[in-house]
């Protein structure tokens, strides 16, 4: 038996809305510890990893190990029949072919129920190595999603630069270029206002601004995000979900023929 | 112009 119990159902609203132009459909693996999510776009090029922590939801039971496949379309159109503020409880039997999906207002005055098919998805992990990432930039993540539409209007890849100075953001298309630079925030009032940067060495890496920009859908679940760099690996885009969990984004690097 | 490189020219696939 599986049971899940959020008190604020616009958490899983936004997650969805996060990964669903990513991913047609995804496996949820859910063990007493919480619920992960780790797949690869058609393209092979990024990587969605999600975590939600047992811990952060009201209530939370798996007494046995669970993969669920699930089709993302239909969870949004679920995910639409409720309020943000909606209570909702997911629920599945051990070796469940469906997942039912409630909802119930604070007030307890309405209550509704869906149930979703699951699918058999064919599952392909890849193995992460720990890394020791040479640029950690922290940045409020409104601007890193700013950054993106604006320079994704004049090309297609992004050069992100990280020195010890700061961070540039460049571009350059048939009507010209562009450059963003953010240098580290010497005061700032709030932590997630502010822009800092850890860096052991600097790394100057190429992304494509389409995938960056699909990635920006997770503004709304976190006031921060965190850049992962180093030469010649994938980035790390890390949006922390408060007492909830996180979603990570890799996205492999465009590389000189 | 740089070519987009696969996640699994870095990941091994498991």
């Amino acid at each position: 038996m599986f049971e899940a119990r959020l008190l604020k159902s616009g958490q899983l609203k936004k997650i969805l809305e996060a990964i669903k132009e990513l991913l047609k459909e995804a496996t949820f693996d859910c063990s007493d510890s919480g619920i992960q999510l780790q797949a690869m776009d058609d393209a092979h090029v990024s990587l969605v990893s999600m975590c939600l922590k047992s811990t952060g939801f009201d209530k939370f039971r798996c007494d046995r190990n669970l993969s669920m496949g699930i089709n993302l379309e239909s969870m949004v159109k679920i995910m639409k029949c409720c309020s943000n503020d909606d209570i909702m409880t997911i629920k599945a039997q051990d070796n469940a072919d469906t997942l039912t999906i409630m909802f119930e207002t604070k007030n307890q005055e309405k209550m509704s129920d869906y149930e979703m098919k699951l699918m058999n998805l064919d599952q392909e992990h890849l193995g992460i190595p720990e890394t020791n990432y040479s640029c950690i930039i922290k940045m409020p993540s409104s601007e890193f999603a700013r950054i993106c539409r604006d320079l994704s209007q004049f090309g297609d890849s992004l050069v992100i630069a990280c020195t010890k100075e700061g961070v540039k953001f460049s571009t350059s298309g048939d009507i010209g270029s562009a450059n963003v630079k953010l240098s580290q925030t010497s005061t700032f009032d709030k932590e997630e206002e502010g822009v800092t940067i850890e860096m052991t060495q600097a790394v100057c890496l190429t992304f494509a601004c389409r995938y960056l920009n699909l990635f920006c859908k997770a503004t709304p679940l976190s006031t921060q995000v965190i850049l992962s760099m180093s030469g010649d690996v994938p980035l790390v885009v890390e949006y922390q979900i408060e007492e909830l969990g996180c979603i990570r984004y890799y996205l492999a690097p465009k590389i000189e023929e | 112009t740089p070519i987009q490189n696969e996640l699994a020219e870095f990941f091994a696939l498991i």
